[in-house]
């Protein structure tokens, strides 16, 4: 096995707090981001339609086009799918770019198939939001290396606002 | 005098006319995202534009919600992001993206993404207040966002993320500090927002820093192209540069362009609020008037601006009001005192190139 995100960070953000772990027949929904084609041919294409300068600019891709250029390969879908499907993984979606896999599946089968992974219920954030990651890194078999680019829905938690309510200027000072 | 900011202020600043509005003959939108968990109310919209609307015309109530709006209190985030962007790109067809991914195990970030991978006609314009420490994010994560991010510029999209409310922010590693970028900020594929404020907080005046807009050299991307002249020409111009182990000057810089960030007063949960302070205001103002700028040139046939970078670097920020004054906020230690980067002529990492003088920005980027 390998680990897609050996440098996540898994410490648990401020203000969120473990309930305990995930019942095994708790259902799940997991982004699995499928490595893409062709991916050196997007700078330059992103140059030439966002360039003044260039005949292209302006001319932009549209979504199937951009589906043709970086859609995952035919091995890589077939990999991904025997796999999950091996694993009793159901209900998956994808994108039109294909390059995007979202599936459900029970806890346990997720914790099979991502080796390590252990999922946790959290409360936190001014919502007192409920997510369920896994503080534990997960690992994938080898034979995805070169098809799985990295699994969401583990390890990132919902972002806080930084937005502030400042205490009103000092009137006297400035308008002086 | 006012008593903070509110949509005239912001549209009297940028030299926004009443005819500076949508047209409501074409199909231009634009669209924000929330990750949050925060949600708008329609009734604080309409009680916002009652309040605040009364001297331009505008949409009262947003045309297409993704995703779920949950029940209970409205965010104060999701409420300004509304109101701005409809304020600043007023009249203009407005989505909001809403928590997309509820289920408790999804990322709302990465599911808005995958959203933009599924929708054939989505609006030109995205604002997004959402931001990580790069240091905290796997590099198999960050590099496929940012590939996603170069799918959406393909397409001729514009996305723009707030910048941060941490300065140059801080962190320290064995024992050394140094600066701490933010990410999708630091992507060279998003146009990142800065923040100012008013010079004298009541009035009209010009803009100097945010002490709190997030600006810095991102440790993951080196520096984009586009801005290789500008980043090397502050570098080496700059007369208060921040000791060199703080940062990675060959690093992707930002922010690109900034807005007001300070003041705003925002309805949230039917109570007018003041004084509410963030990028995550200057960015859906930024948005707002890129989009009307976009209603300009889909009137005279032209495509929407899409990636905005390099034509902005090109044209050296021509348009857009310099913010020479003030310093963002970093490390708060005997070596910087607190102090990261200072604003300056031309690109800095505080501001970007500045903040939006509408006619002039137009009058650059209506043609080609």
């Amino acid at each position: 096995t390998y680990s897609p995100e050996p440098d996540q960070q898994l410490t648990l953000p401020p203000g969120w707090v473990s309930l305990g772990r995930v019942d095994p027949e708790e259902d799940l929904s997991l982004t699995f981001a499928l490595r893409q084609q062709n991916l050196e041919r997007l700078p330059k294409l992103v140059q030439a339609v966002s360039d003044p300068g260039s005949p292209r600019y302006g001319k932009y891709l549209s979504l199937e086009e951009v589906a043709e250029l970086v859609r995952p390969s035919p091995l890589t879908l077939h990999t991904v799918q025997k796999w999950l499907l091996a694993a009793g993984a159901r209900n998956c979606q994808s994108v039109i770019t294909q390059d995007f896999l979202t599936c459900r599946m029970s806890v346990r089968q997720a914790e099979l198939l991502l080796s390590g992974s252990e999922f946790h219920r959290y409360v936190g954030g001014p919502a007192e939001t409920h997510v369920v990651r896994s503080p534990r890194p997960y690992r994938l078999p080898k034979a995805l290396a070169s098809h799985v680019d990295f699994v969401g829905g583990l390890h990132r938690f919902p972002p806080t606002s930084s937005l502030r309510q400042r205490p009103e200027p000092q009137a006297a000072e400035t308008v002086g | 005098l006012h008593l903070g900011v509110t949509p005239s202020i912001i549209r009297k600043r940028y030299n926004l006319t009443a005819q500076d509005v949508g047209s409501g003959t074409t199909n231009n939108s634009q669209a924000c995202a929330q990750f949050l968990e925060q949600y708008f109310h329609d009734s604080d919209l309409a009680e916002f534009m009652q309040l605040f609307g009364g001297d331009f015309a505008h949409q009262a109530s947003v045309a297409h919600v993704v995703g779920q709006q949950g029940r209970g209190r409205a965010g104060i985030e999701a409420s300004l992001d509304v109101e701005y962007l409809m304020s600043a790109g007023a009249n203009i067809s407005t989505w909001v993206y809403s928590n997309p991914g509820r289920h408790e195990s999804q990322e709302p970030f990465l599911q808005w993404l995958l959203l933009l991978s599924n929708e054939s006609a989505l609006p030109p314009v995205h604002t997004a207040s959402y931001g990580d420490d790069e240091d905290s994010l796997s590099s198999a994560y960050i590099q496929r966002v940012n590939t996603e991010f170069m799918k959406a510029a393909a397409r001729g999209l514009t996305l723009l993320f707030a910048s941060g409310d941490s300065g140059a922010g801080c962190w320290s590693t064995s024992g050394r500090h140094q600066f701490r970028p933010s990410f999708p900020a630091s992507s060279p594929y998003v146009t990142t927002v800065g923040g100012t404020s008013f010079q004298n907080p009541f009035r009209i005046t010009n803009e100097i820093v945010d002490y709190i807009s997030g600006g810095g050299f991102s440790n993951v991307f080196p520096r984009a192209p586009y801005q290789e002249e500008a980043v090397a020409k502050f570098l080496s111009s700059s007369p208060k540069l921040p000791p060199s182990s703080y940062f990675n000057a060959s690093g992707r810089a930002y922010p690109d362009v900034a807005a007001l960030s300070d003041g705003y007063w925002v309805v949230s949960n039917r109570v007018p609020i003041p004084w509410v302070s963030g990028t995550s205001a200057s960015t859906p103002v930024f948005g707002g008037i890129l989009s009307l700028i976009n209603e300009h040139r889909i009137l005279n046939g032209r495509p929407p601006l899409g990636f905005l970078n390099p034509r902005l670097y090109q044209q050296h920020g021509a348009g857009l009001f310099d913010v020479t004054r003030g310093c963002h906020e970093s490390c708060l230690n005997e070596e910087v005192q607190g102090q990261g980067f200072c604003s300056g002529p031309g690109w800095d990492p505080v501001t970007g190139w500045g903040t939006p003088n509408f006619p002039a920005l137009l009058k650059t980027l209506i043609d080609p």
